[in-house]
């Protein structure tokens, strides 16, 4: 992490391992944020443990990350002729990729009863977003765009919402992409139909979607209580120390995916 | 240098995505 950012990520990355997730301070104080990621001098590449402390030259590359808050809020301040009110417009727009989070435990079991699920209003922001981006670029722009979904909190999702999917409780490994991909679709295809048709709508002028890719995000918790909230459930490290117990092969294959697509921007 | 923004309801876990995202590169 950029030296100027260590210390709000140093905090919250401190509360999780006191096991609290971020408050809403800690949240407040992070509006974006730099990372330089590449491998350690290894043969093995950024998934091995085995690796020096020397960094390999050539594989390194800088990553700037913008969050934008509260998004449904932020569109309507948007398509009311506002500016955004907390990160710049341009970063936004002009961005190489974009990381859509889908909050799992709000994950619905479409049916009869609730033929839209509850994420239309997020639907509905995204979408509009991606339609401003369109819009922003240039025809004809070559530089490509990359939707990243992540699936947080995936340790909690309704069970019932991938029975009906006709889903396994557990997504294919990171190294098997078609199979994650038709296993993340069978949840986003009826729960953010816009967002996707935008994505994948070959008619589409003025930026070239990439493929999406699909990141599953766990941290094991301990259940909410009647006076404590969710807390994160730490585990002895090898070295005897504590650990965060995360799907941190996931994490690992999104950080060479943002490499990857550094590199080629 | 490559811009990525991170979007989400309210309490998606985007701080945490951050700070996970950080923890996996210690």
């Amino acid at each position: 992490v950029d030296l100027a950012s260590m210390e709000e990520i140093s905090e919250v990355f401190q509360q999780l391992m006191s096991g609290s997730f971020p408050d809403s301070a800690a949240k407040e104080g992070i509006s974006d944020i730099n990372f330089h990621v590449g491998y350690r001098r290894s043969r093995l590449g950024i998934l091995s443990r085995r690796r020096s402390k020397a960094w390999s030259p050539d594989t390194s590359a800088s990553l700037h990350f913008v969050l934008l808050r509260n998004l449904d809020a932020e569109m309507s301040r948007f398509r009311s002729g506002s500016s955004l009110a907390n990160v710049n417009l341009r970063d936004v727009l002009e961005s190489d990729a974009m990381v859509i989070l889908v909050d799992s435990t709000r994950l619905a079991v479409v049916g009869e009863e609730n033929p839209h699920g509850t994420m239309t209003n997020y639907d509905g922001a995204v979408e509009s977003l991606l339609t401003a981006l369109q819009r922003s670029r240039a025809r004809g722009d070559p530089k490509r765009f990359h939707p990243i979904f992540l699936f947080s909190k995936f340790d909690s999702v309704n069970k019932k919402a991938l029975r009906r999917a006709k889903i396994e409780d557990v997504p294919p490994g990171v190294r098997e992409t078609t199979l994650r991909a038709a296993y993340a679709r069978a949840l986003l295809d009826t729960n953010l139909p816009k967002t996707i048709a935008k994505i994948t709508n070959r008619e589409v002028q003025g930026v070239r979607f990439a493929p999406p890719s699909y990141f599953f995000s766990r941290v094991a918790t301990e259940a909410a209580t009647e006076n404590l909230r969710d807390r994160v459930r730490l585990l002895r490290g090898d070295d005897g120390g504590w650990e965060l117990d995360y799907s941190a092969d996931e994490y690992l294959a999104l950080l060479e995916r943002l490499r990857t697509i550094a590199t080629e921007a | 240098m490559p811009h990525i923004v991170i979007i989400g309801d309210r309490d998606s876990g985007k701080t945490t995505f951050l700070a996970l995202l950080y923890a996996a590169q210690v």
